[in-house]
């Protein structure tokens, strides 16, 4: 078990770097092992430094700043583990404009790398319009959730509607 | 799925490749979605589908309609790979199903098959994922694994290796 | 102290009830107090119904739902004891477009009935387009931060440029 | 403020009445005003500022800049309505000024007057603010309100009595 934790650790701390500088555009970040020489008893700690930011704890990182580094890290554990489907529950909410955008270009890579099938739930227009199909859900009769197929047009529709 | 939450009418979902964005209003049924993949998948915590007991997940009424007795819902995977575990490797496709009644439980099949919780989990292990895979984020858990503890996080890389 | 937290407990019930009405469009919700005879070892419990569904336990609202509940609870108590400054940061990120409507009506209301001073984080154009006056926060210098006067115009520059 | 978190150099916010939006991208500092406010309303617990120790809040250095010993902030409150509490009612505008040095603590002052935290919170709850005032809605916390034991939430209802 140590041998395949610790193979598992380089993969994932090697993706890790390459994901956070990709998603900030920028910086640096890494994973440690700690508190134990043991990898089956260490703890995992992450060391983010945003561009042009001093290395600090994670708890003074912004919203938007701690989401990306976790999504750095799922993503992460994803590509040296691959899963046949994956699920985002807006996880866009926290992020600006420009931060979505690197956010669906990383989607799009991982599409490419992966056979994955992603399901994204959100409410923003700008990833909306950037998914290869839509899945609405209606409560027309109130308290009964109901599926419409959704087109993009629709979905500004039901952005409006909403 | 059916009865599960709000989808109390037959609903199926089709999930393709790619990117699917689901989108829709607020209480409009969307989380639930994730959480009858996740339950079908033998999740065993009341408190992760946002209930106080596992018999919150059964559809409870609404204005117009009266609240069901039982839940059920199933994942259709296509095997035409065969990539599956060998006890089940025999089919084109492999059905998973959960199905709860109030006050009596959970019963679990594969293809029809009535089979123990541990049997599906394992099974979704096999296939890298799982009610607790790190590919299933939950609506506003993003944040969580920044604030874990570095212990709890190494559960994490652990699903990895 | 007892007569006073009943009679506390009274007002912030009414305003409760008419502000989730207001913000669901319709529905209903009241607040009890629960676990002890005696209000000052008491809890709060909120029972909230929004429109067209049972009564259901907190924890089974959307994370919209939950969001329109709390804020309701916060202006409640608010009303019945203005603050001269109140300052919310991104409670609209989980909030659909109808629902960011129906909050920034309510922010209107509660500036016409309280002399308070209102700061909003935000990153939706939505809630900015609504807003009296925008200040902007920059890092033109990496790590520093600073204040510059921002129009709505303006705003859109620096969403698009986020 | 000064030398609070990203806020390196001196910097003024003027609050106006009604409404005013404050925008910028993730990470620029947007959050960190909202904790000089409540920093300088006499917050005692270095977690609710996001930190491990009091010294975090004071500016660490950045890409170009070397790191402070100190921070301060400073609220003006315009008093020309004579509705402070009589003991500093002498006055047009009251200044409350907390400053903090790296490992000696915080030193707060009423009008240029050195006074104890509880002088300064006091100040503030009769006002009805204060660092842990319910009108005061840090990111993120929206849905804790919810998530609270309804013997916690109770503690909500005493700052309205
Ligand atoms: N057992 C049940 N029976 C009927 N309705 C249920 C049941 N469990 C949950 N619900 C309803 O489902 C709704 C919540 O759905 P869900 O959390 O999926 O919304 P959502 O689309 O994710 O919304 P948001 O965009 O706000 O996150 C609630 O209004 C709740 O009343
Ligand atoms: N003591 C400090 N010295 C220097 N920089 C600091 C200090 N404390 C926090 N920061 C920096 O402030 C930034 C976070 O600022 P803040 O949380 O206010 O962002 P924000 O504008 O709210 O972003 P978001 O929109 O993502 O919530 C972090 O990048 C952090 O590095
Ligand atoms: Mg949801
Ligand atoms: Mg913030």
């Amino acid at each position: 078990g140590r041998e395949r934790l610790l193979a598992a650790f380089d993969t994932v701390n090697g993706h890790f770097k390459r994901l956070f500088t990709t998603l900030f555009g920028g910086g640096e970040a890494e994973l440690t092992l700690t508190e134990s020489e043991d990898p089956l008893e260490a703890g995992l700690e992450i060391l983010a430094k945003p561009p042009g930011k001093k290395l600090s704890t994670l708890s003074l990182l912004s919203g938007g700043e701690q989401t990306l580094t976790a999504l750095s890290l799922i993503f992460a554990i994803f590509l040296s583990n691959p899963s046949p489907i994956c699920v985002l529950d807006e996880v866009d909410a926290p992020l600006d404009d420009a931060n979505i955008e690197r956010f669906c270009n990383l989607m799009d890579e991982m599409t490419k790398l992966t056979e994955t099938r992603f399901l994204m739930i959100t409410h923003h227009a700008f990833t909306m319009a950037r998914m290869d199909r839509l899945l609405g859900v209606t409560m027309q009769e109130r308290g009964v959730s109901q599926l419409v197929s959704v087109d993009l047009a629709g979905a500004e529709r039901v952005l409006a509607a909403e | 799925m059916s009865g599960f939450k709000s989808f109390v009418d037959p609903t199926e979902v089709h999930v393709e490749p790619g990117l699917t964005g689901i989108v829709g209003p607020n209480g409009c049924g969307k989380s639930n979605l994730l959480e009858a993949l996740r339950w079908a998948m033998g999740e065993n915590s009341a408190k992760s589908m946002r209930g106080t007991g596992m018999d919150d997940v059964i559809f409870a009424g609404s204005g117009g309609r009266s609240a069901r007795s039982m839940a059920e819902v199933t994942i259709f995977i296509d095997n035409k790979e065969r990539s599956a575990p060998s006890a089940y490797n025999e089919s084109d496709s492999i059905e998973i199903s959960r199905r709860i009644e109030r006050e009596a439980g959970s019963v679990y099949r594969i293809n029809g098959r009535e089979v123990r919780a541990r049997d599906v989990q394992l099974f979704f292990a096999d296939a890298s994922t799982g009610a607790h895979s790190p590919a299933l984020v939950r609506q506003g858990q993003i944040g969580q694994i920044i604030a874990a503890k570095p212990l709890q996080r190494r559960a994490i890389l652990e699903e990895a290796a």
